[in-house]
């Protein structure tokens, strides 16, 4: 159960960073095209 | 029947010559008293001094981490109106849990032998011991769970004793309120029901509960299916007694200060001791009567049943055994006593008991195992603003399940469900951030991630420690510990 508890854990963080990442990412391409 | 006056020998712990034992060395197992939350319940002599014990025998592939719970909890007190715990022993597949012997059994033993309620002066005396052990138990912060009549128990001396701790929980500073479902559907409090977390005083609400179960021979919805009962409770104002005007002021309002809804409003074990009904109460000498006439009942029957047995040509006749199914107030100026049904039975009073099916049968609910719920689904359920199904419901269904396959669902798959992903309101948040705030955003995942795993290390580390007591214990006195 641990273990269960711990994949979780890091399986949201990481899909959470995924998509702060891919919205900087956004910001970078649509600052890049204004430029 | 003997009440007998010779000081009883006090018991305090098995010394380590009887627990490195076989522990049918140490005792002799008498006779099966019932079954308890988990496992069977045995009387027994303690060969060593006489003195009589009570033996929970578990079968060790049983929930092996409740049980040590319950272990630990009674081991940490130190209280008359606690059942206190002498020491366990390995033997076979079961595990054997000593215990503090109340001769005179629970309360709702006593009222089911004698087919009679308690009377005011009795009800007062048994809650003013059980708001005692109440007492103890908030102060160490730790929470009972399951009160009702047939958790506390009544030695032959009178005195009141709170027992299965099968679903006591421990408070801690950094969870003070928690947010399992347990208990007895009839007895639990509506914040209990309502997943809102709760505290000690949840306790409070079931002691009220109790009290009118006392009285009544019942508590309140227990005619009703325990499901509808389940949405009544949180919903409906708080229940009071079927006719008040049969019991007195005092009682009355000291029911309605345990059974207020909202949990910040509700008296303290402590606040309550001072209360007038409780006050007032008089010595528990006055549970003598009770307690001898409850156990002239006892023996009467095993007699009857030896006599049965010897003649095997009666059929049957155990129906009437406990339950005579209906049960008539006594009359309105008597002080609360219901008596079996017969030439006295006025239908208007005529309360009737269905058997026990809701109340009896259904038994302790245990909902979200501490490891659900330390795996923090309340919370996941929150953030992601998921409509949740309450988890009675998943109970229940749950039940059915077992009674129709008898087999076990994936919890890994729950697990799995309730993982936290970005919801769409995330997203949305995440768009009005700067990307400053993003990156800010960013870095802080990791701290909080480690921070995170530390808790949940630390809080299975808590739970893994009593079990792996137990077995240094084991391992330390040759099975017995």
């Amino acid at each position: 159960l641990f273990m269960k508890e711990l994949e979780r854990i890091v399986k949201s963080y990481e899909a959470y960073r995924q998509a702060l990442l891919s919205e900087v990412d956004t910001r970078k391409q649509r600052q890049q095209w204004y430029a | 029947v003997q009440l007998r006056n010779n000081p009883r020998r006090q018991l305090k712990k098995l010394s380590e010559d009887s627990l490195t034992k076989q522990p049918e060395e140490v005792f002799d197992v008498l006779e099966k008293l019932g079954e308890g939350s988990y496992g069977s319940v045995f009387k027994a002599n303690f060969k060593e001094t006489g003195e009589i014990v009570a033996i929970k025998q578990v079968p060790v592939e049983s929930d092996l981490q409740e049980i040590i719970k319950e272990i630990s909890i009674m081991q940490q007190c130190n209280s008359p109106h606690v059942v206190r715990y002498y020491g366990s022993y390995f033997k076979d597949s079961d595990l054997w849990i000593v215990m503090e012997y109340c001769g005179a059994g629970s309360i709702s033993d006593i009222i089911r032998l004698r087919n009679k309620t308690l009377t005011e002066e009795e009800i007062a005396m048994v809650v003013q011991s059980t708001l005692k052990g109440l007492e103890y138990l908030h102060f160490m912060r730790k929470i009972h769970r399951d009160i009702k009549a047939g958790n506390i128990l009544l030695n032959t001396e009178g005195q009141v004793k709170l027992a299965d701790f099968g679903v006591a929980g421990q408070l801690t500073d950094t969870m003070a309120k928690r947010n399992t479902v347990i208990g007895t559907p009839f007895w639990m409090a509506p914040e209990v029901i309502q997943e809102i977390g709760y505290n000690c005083v949840a306790d409070i609400w079931s002691l009220g509960i109790t009290a009118i179960e006392m009285a009544e021979g019942k508590p309140p919805y227990a005619d009703i299916h325990p499901m509808r009962a389940i949405f009544m409770i949180p919903t409906n104002p708080p229940p009071t007694f079927r006719n008040p005007e049969q019991w007195s002021q005092p009682f009355r309002d000291f029911v309605s200060q345990c059974l207020v809804k909202n949990p910040e409003n509700r008296a303290t074990a402590t606040q309550l001791l001072q209360h007038p009904f409780i006050k007032n109460a008089k010595s528990n000498s006055i549970l003598k009567a009770l307690i001898t006439d409850a156990m002239e009942i006892k023996l009467k029957k095993l007699e009857a049943q030896l006599r049965e047995q010897d003649q095997e040509d009666e059929e049957n006749s155990e129906d009437d055994e406990v339950d005579q199914g209906t049960m008539v107030r006594a009359g309105p100026s008597d002080s609360g006593t219901i008596r079996a049904a017969g030439s006295l039975g006025e239908p208007a009073r005529t309360l009737i008991e269905h058997d026990g099916t809701m109340v009896s049968q259904l038994g302790t609910m245990v909902i979200n195992s501490d490891d659900e719920d330390d795996a923090g689904t309340m919370k996941r359920r929150e953030e992601t603003m998921q409509p949740a199904k309450p988890s009675f419901l998943e109970y229940f269904e749950q039940k059915e399940k077992e009674a129709n396959h008898n087999s076990g669902a994936g919890d890994a798959d729950h697990i799995v469900d309730t993982r936290k992903l970005p919801t769409e309101s995330d997203m949305d948040t995440m768009r009005t951030w700067s990307v400053e705030e993003l990156r800010v955003k960013l870095a802080s995942l990791d701290p909080q991630m480690e921070q995170e795993i530390e808790e949940i290390r630390q809080r299975y580390q808590a739970k893994r420690q009593p079990i792996m007591d137990a077995i240094e214990a084991k391992k330390r006195r040759q099975q017995n510990f």
